[in-house]
């Protein structure tokens, strides 16, 4: 007899936890840094706060070697703008639970990373975690949690409120996991580092097991422009969002509707549309039938006179922060920054920028270094299956460019948007769309020409100084 | 103000299907038909029959090109062991919903795909879809169906119960998706051709949207011995697992618990284990501490002795079948074929397979014809992230085994488990797991041993023909 089963999300990446990207000990501690700094970040960002972030990382057993495989107790702490009290639990022991589900640029995405690495510590470990939070200068929520897998619910360990003398805001995350530090340690460091370049305006420290600390100190004084919540372009809209708008629309004419529903649809816009559709503009939008919606879609898809996407919603680490950051890290004899004018697709507003060093510090090979930014999150893994690598290995002849074949190259990529086509759950490589490679081929077109010219005058000079 | 919101599997799947492998309408085709035939075969296996499954493809609406992006029509049959009529809207319209979640060989895995197959359909078309099925051969129940995204459950438009005159039993999906077949013509035939080549019992015909018939007929009239239901095997078991073992334990005594919990486990093996937990047999196993458990776990982890895990889960391609299968498409003028003992990972009991084909109708070429497979299913996409073009490419070298540069070499490999480590919900590429890697390593480099002495004689005869 078949025997039928409905398992909830959190039992679902429990099951098939490599596919988060908790797949090995040395992994799961590098995704578990990451996913606490970028909630971090993203809590400073929404509440136009300069990011002060303290990662602690220490061996809980002594272990004969130094090395390998142990449990460690990861400690993250944030100036943000904290989690509500009543909302800690599920935002930390629930999976699909999150606060970024609008439409506007974060770094999370889909509601899982916080609780994933706390899920991965608790299966590997059977100790709680503790979360610690305000959001007002005035109280402190103290928690210590469990997640009940089966149920995707919080377990609530203890519970206390706390004085909060010294009025601090923030959110503290504390937990056990089996974790292989030595292995990932370079990718940890890299990480950390990477993203000091792309969020200037972040002062991060990272206190290791082995008592070293690293210090990515704050260069800029200014928070960047926080990205703004923007209603959905009508471009690459499907069926099921335009029946969600429908259902909760409060204006009840069809071109009323239109105007109020997205953005960059005006009057003229709506009345072509509608009519297009081969429907009337003063129609009750909850009275279409089934055939009208799916004309109104056809419309759109058909229409092709849309207004690019509003870019308000998108926040670019800016061309003059990227040519800083880059000449910090590798103090380079030629730079070109290039920042795209925003494009879109599906939908969704993007903004490319990408950078071409060379010379400096970076080490003469064969082999392009590439650095991937998404939203603002250094990518360091799955780079073969990247759209960048593509474009950089396939989309443009380097000895067109004076490159010799062994160079000191360095390329930058930066993507960010409202919804990172991300190939994996682990957020690491990103999917090859037609618009996004469009636009970076174009941007590391742009830089590869600058770089010509330089390489040019070189080997001018040069060939005048042998005479 | 933050707004915090729960979604749905579905939801997060309807906003992520990128990750489920619905990214293009192209892709789209590629694994609604993947995912249904999978299902097909997996329905035909859990009833012990000879499968029979249709595949038809028609376009929907005439369009004046040939080719490009329309809507079409997919309808599957097979004459498996059906769905149970009050078990189908969830089946069909419920994400995170299936029968595969036990521990045994199957193809399916996640309780996703036939599910995302209809709902990007739903999201394309705004057409419901229609699935048709009988268990019994008498009552026949016929939905229409669609998904409510939101709350991830069925919206059963109708429902029939249809009169059963010539006793038929098996399921029949039909819908409507957004699709583009003429890209992904050539991978959906490679896939139909590669799936017949490992379930030579299967008879599948396609019949395509330009009206051409693709029959794979079946070559061996026998059932493979179907995977049979196993307990877990100790090896790399976790807290989470044992937590709900013992919550749901009939056993009392410890050591009872573990013998009848876990495979391979008998007294004694069960009496060491306790010994090393620092615990006693007969303790009451669901009044162990918290601080016992993690004992016991540590046990687990350090006992070593555990004896490997019960094949009988697995039910692999067979090497005479590989054999056959291989022959019949590439006709080489060398074959060998390596079925490996079984092993495990995580657990997990694994078997490898691997052939290498010399020759015959195998193009010459510098890069490795790789035939990968998993659970026998076909994997077409993601090669370079794949275990098995790792040690294709980096564990062995051909040079050794007297392989030219130009060769016609074809490499297959076999995966099967009660889990396979796929790196994506899309099913493409196997995680590099250590045990994996390492069975595929020595099953490749015994094949390829044999390559060189083929390759040797073959060299001998030619330089005595030359004198
Ligand atoms: N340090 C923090 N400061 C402020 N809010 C936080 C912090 N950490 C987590 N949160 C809140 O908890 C929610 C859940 O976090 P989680 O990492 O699980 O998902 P996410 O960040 O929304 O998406 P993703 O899975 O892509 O990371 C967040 O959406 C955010 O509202
Ligand atoms: N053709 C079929 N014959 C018999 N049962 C079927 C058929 N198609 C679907 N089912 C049932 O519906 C369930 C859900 O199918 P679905 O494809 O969504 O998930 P799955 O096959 O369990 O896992 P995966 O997402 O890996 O494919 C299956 O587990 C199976 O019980
Ligand atoms: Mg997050
Ligand atoms: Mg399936």
């Amino acid at each position: 007899p078949v025997k039928f089963e409905q398992i909830s999300p959190s039992e679902f990446f429990y099951r098939n936890r490599d596919i988060a990207g908790f797949s090995s000990p040395a992994r799961s501690l590098y995704m578990s840094i990451r996913e606490l700094v970028e909630n971090s970040l993203d809590g400073a960002e929404a509440g136009r706060i300069l990011p002060e972030i303290l990662v602690e990382l220490s061996q809980e057993k002594a272990s004969d070697e130094e090395g390998g495989v142990n449990v460690f107790r990861l400690r993250v702490e944030d100036n943000g703008i904290g989690v509500p009290g009543d909302k800690i639990p599920l935002a930390f022991a629930t999976v699909l639970y999150g606060s970024k589900y609008g439409y506007r640029q974060s770094r999370g995405t889909f509601g899982l990373g916080g609780t994933m690495a706390l899920l991965y510590g608790q299966i590997t470990t059977n100790k709680p975690a503790t979360v610690i939070s305000s959001t007002d200068g005035k109280t402190i929520h103290r928690y210590e949690l469990m997640i009940d897998v089966v149920e995707n619910k919080p377990r609530i360990i203890s519970y206390q409120e706390l004085k909060n003398p010294r009025g601090w805001r923030g959110t503290i995350v504390n937990f056990y996991l089996e974790a292989d530090y030595t292995t990932s340690r370079p990718k940890i460091l890299e990480y950390f580092r990477n993203t000091a370049i792309v969020n200037p305006h972040a002062s991060i420290t990272f206190v290791d097991s082995r008592g070293r600390l690293y210090h990515y100190p704050r260069v800029v004084e200014k928070v960047p422009e926080p990205p703004r919540e923007a209603k959905p372009h009508p471009v690459g809209v499907d069926v099921e969002t335009i029946t969600r708008l429908i259902a909760s629309a409060s204006a009840r004419s069809l071109a009323a509707f239109l105007q109020a529903s997205f953005q960059k649809v005006g009057r003229k816009t709506a009345l072509e549309v509608v009519e297009m559709a081969g429907l009337k503009p003063d129609m009750n939008v909850r009275k279409l039938t089934h055939e009208q919606v799916t004309a109104l879609i056809d419309a759109f898809k058909r229409y092709g006179k849309f207004r690019p996407p509003d870019p308000s919603p998108l926040s670019p680490i800016g061309a003059e922060f990227l040519e800083t950051g880059i000449r910090s890290l590798l103090k380079p004899d030629f730079i070109h920054v290039v920042s795209r004018e925003p494009s879109s697709y599906g939908g969704h507003p993007v903004v490319v920028e990408a950078a071409i060093a060379y010379g400096g510090l970076i080490e003469p090979s064969e082999t392009i270094h590439l650095y991937r930014f998404a939203n603002k999150i250094p990518l360091l893994y799955d780079e073969r299956a990247d759209v960048s690598w593509k474009v950089v290995s396939e989309k443009i002849d380097w000895s067109n460019y004076k490159v010799p074949k062994i160079a000191p190259l360095a390329v930058f990529t930066s993507i960010c948007s409202t919804k990172i086509p991300y190939k994996t759950v682990g957020k690491e490589a990103i999917a090859d769309r037609p618009e996004i490679e469009r636009e970076l081929t174009i941007a590391l077109r742009e830089c590869a020409r600058n770089l010509k010219a330089y390489l040019s005058r070189i080997e001018k000079r040069e060939a005048r100084e042998k005479r």
